[in-house]
């Protein structure tokens, strides 16, 4: 499940 | 990671490193705008503080590590080492108009109130801005080199691929960052009037794109 404090993004 | 946010990436690691280059190899920095790469680098030391609190991949950290070298390089390129081909006077965007009403909403539009997060807030929003003043400086003297211009375009480019990115995570994933998506759509409207002078001036003609 996303956790949309992880920031995996750039 | 899917195509679009790879091809993203790309698009935006070529960016970078045409700007680099363009300067180095020209040793002028002339017509790029220094506040837009202060801006940038400024971008990336608030959203990568992260390296050091949590780790997500090596393509992640390497990517992190080699964007802060770049902006940091170029601008270092732009106010130290060619800083006499620097544009100054053309170069008047105001930047606090940005910085702190991006600071401000980064204080009360964020998912979690603490340091770390408000920084990668007010970094998300600072990006979606960031260009403007690159932007308003080609307004103001009517031209930019063709280099010049494709490096906007694959930053722009860039910006379109992460929008493809989150449609396809949103429908595989259930992922849906409110706050990056709706900066991200700002700031992809930024370069739309850029594309189509891009289009239809600059890869019909050569050299310079000179506004109508």
């Amino acid at each position: 499940e996303y956790n949309i404090y992880d920031h995996d993004e750039l | 990671m899917n195509i679009f946010r790879l091809l993203g990436d790309m698009c935006h690691l070529v960016a970078i490193i045409i700007l680099f280059l363009k300067i180095w190899r020209s040793k002028s920095c002339a017509g790029i705008s220094g506040k837009s790469q202060v801006l940038f680098a400024l971008v990336f030391t608030t959203r990568y503080l992260d390296l050091f609190t949590s780790f997500i991949s090596v393509y992640n950290t390497v990517m992190k590590v080699v964007f802060l070298v770049l902006a940091y390089a170029t601008v270092y390129l732009i106010y130290l080492r060619f800083r006499s081909t620097y544009n100054s006077e053309s170069d008047s965007f105001r930047v606090e108009f940005l910085l702190v009403p991006v600071a401000g909403l980064s204080f009360l539009e964020n998912y979690a109130f603490a340091p770390l997060e408000i920084l990668w807030t007010f970094s998300i929003y600072l990006e979606s801005v960031a260009i403007l003043p690159q932007l308003f400086m080609i307004t103001k003297t009517g031209e930019a080199e063709s280099i010049t211009t494709h490096y906007l375009f694959f930053l722009g480019l860039y910006r379109a691929l992460y929008l493809a990115n989150w449609v396809w995570r949103y429908h595989t994933e259930g992922f849906f960052d409110q706050i990056a998506v709706v900066s991200g759509v700002v700031q992809t409207i930024f370069y739309c009037d850029f594309f189509y002078l891009y289009f239809t001036k600059v890869l019909r003609g050569s050299g310079k794109m000179t506004l109508p």
